[in-house]
């Protein structure tokens, strides 16, 4: 009888071993070369985790010179890489998602307990043995903050020319246009000539894409429930910065849009499972204007309302959108002011803000909670076309 | 008997801004 000797595969322990020479070989292969599209199919964050799987190795052989040269050299490319593509959103998202992960990795792996709470006894077997990384850890958060503010740069930059055309000019509730003030011509601040008008789907439609981008590239979704509050606020900014100072989108139809174009998007926040991101409260100033523009402003009664409602509007805004509220028709007076007195005095004990204008560029402070993986590092296929094969698995 | 666990060396890290100036004039040496 034939009898088979079958080998065994030696275990693969979840780590990664390379010459020193070939570092700059991985770096540009898997950072400064690598197309995220090259990747699609693959495991979210596959670069983060061979990082960690070559960092391993070289604490389990106690090289600390390895560990030193190969971590500066991955930021040093990822840094590179974000320059050279500072108007590239996928490629920006990629970058922030494998950052995150890899600090994500130093942590879960340090072998700290409290980052090992939810580790399999595989996972601790793959924790870091030789050398304790907080301080590069430090860098890799300072390092995501700045990909995280680039991200916001170009999303802002794509949105802002589409926001006040969506928000304020643009008419989708029927027979609206009817009832308009009339003596205003058509303008829009977003434009220096030809029909660049954008609908309130336009928008969607780009949020959309930047959702499914920072979803397919397994951001964490703290990361981006916290780019859409950031956005919201900026959409928030900009159509009440544009309020305060345009006389002809102040009136009551304009604040009935508004009121329609910010339930669209609150739907468009739930429908995307976004509701729990404080992104509507960014919108509340805006929330508020809207009501302004479509109550009553008559009586001592409606000015009580007014005060009662608008809290997060400063009196200088209220006052100011009062000022500039355009009667749709003949039958509409004017806001009397007397009637703006009344108001002013309500609010006179406010500690209101100075300026008039809201910060547009204002930025939210930025937090990367720990999120550890499930994920083990045994499991992890690199795929030919990285062109690692000069790894070995250890 | 279990075995404590040997501490961690920690390894110092140059900040972010430090790591870029030493990447930078490491680019202007080379030709």
């Amino acid at each position: 009888r034939q009898v088979t000797v079958q080998r065994k595969e030696k275990d693969f322990q979840g780590m990664l071993e390379y010459h020193k020479e070939d570092e700059a070989l991985l770096t540009r292969n898997l950072v400064t070369e690598l197309k995220p599209q090259m990747l699609s199919g693959t495991v979210p964050c596959l670069p983060a985790y061979i990082l960690y799987m070559c960092i391993r190795h070289a604490d389990y052989t106690n090289d600390d010179l390895k560990v030193h040269s190969l971590l500066t050299s991955t930021i040093n490319g990822i840094k590179k890489v974000l320059k050279k593509h500072n108007d590239d959103f996928e490629m920006t998202t990629f970058w922030l998602s494998n950052t995150c992960r890899l600090l994500h990795c130093l942590k879960q792996y340090s072998g700290d307990e409290g980052f090992m709470t939810q580790n399999t006894a595989k996972q601790n077997e793959h924790c870091l043995k030789n050398f304790d990384l907080t301080e590069y850890r430090q860098v890799l958060s300072d390092l995501s903050i700045q990909i995280y503010q680039q991200l916001i740069k170009i999303a802002e930059g794509v949105l802002q020319p589409m926001i006040v055309s969506a928000m304020l000019e643009n008419e989708s509730i029927q027979g609206l246009s009817g009832v308009k003030p009339t003596g205003y011509r058509k303008r829009s601040s977003s434009m220096a000539d030809g029909d660049n008008s954008y609908c309130l789907e336009a928008v969607i439609r780009q949020m959309n894409s930047f959702h499914t981008v920072m979803c397919d590239q397994g951001l964490d979704p703290e990361i981006i429930q916290q780019v859409f509050k950031q956005l919201f606020y900026m959409i928030n900014a900009m159509t009440l910065n544009n309020l305060l100072l345009r006389k002809d989108v102040c009136s009551w139809s304009t604040g009935m849009q508004l009121r329609y174009n910010i339930s669209q998007l609150e739907e468009w926040l739930r429908g995307r499972n976004l509701h729990q991101s404080g992104a509507v409260q960014t919108m509340e100033p805006l929330i508020q204007a809207a009501q302004l523009l479509q109550l009553k402003k008559k009586t001592p009664e409606d000015a009580e309302a007014i005060c009662s409602l608008c809290t997060s509007l400063s009196t200088q805004q209220i006052v100011k959108i009062l000022n500039l509220y355009t009667p749709l028709n003949e039958f509409e007076e004017r806001v009397t002011v007397s009637f703006i007195r009344t108001i002013q005095a309500q609010l006179q004990e406010r500690s209101d803000p100075q300026q008039l204008l809201l910060d547009s560029k204002h930025m939210f402070p930025v937090l990367f909670p720990f999120n550890p993986s499930s994920l083990t590092m045994d499991s992890i296929h690199i795929p030919a076309c990285l062109n690692l094969e000069f790894l070995n698995e250890v | 008997s279990t075995q404590r666990p040997r501490p961690r060396v920690l390894l110092k890290a140059p900040t972010l801004a430090e790591m870029e100036e030493m990447n930078t004039s490491e680019e202007e040496e080379s030709p």
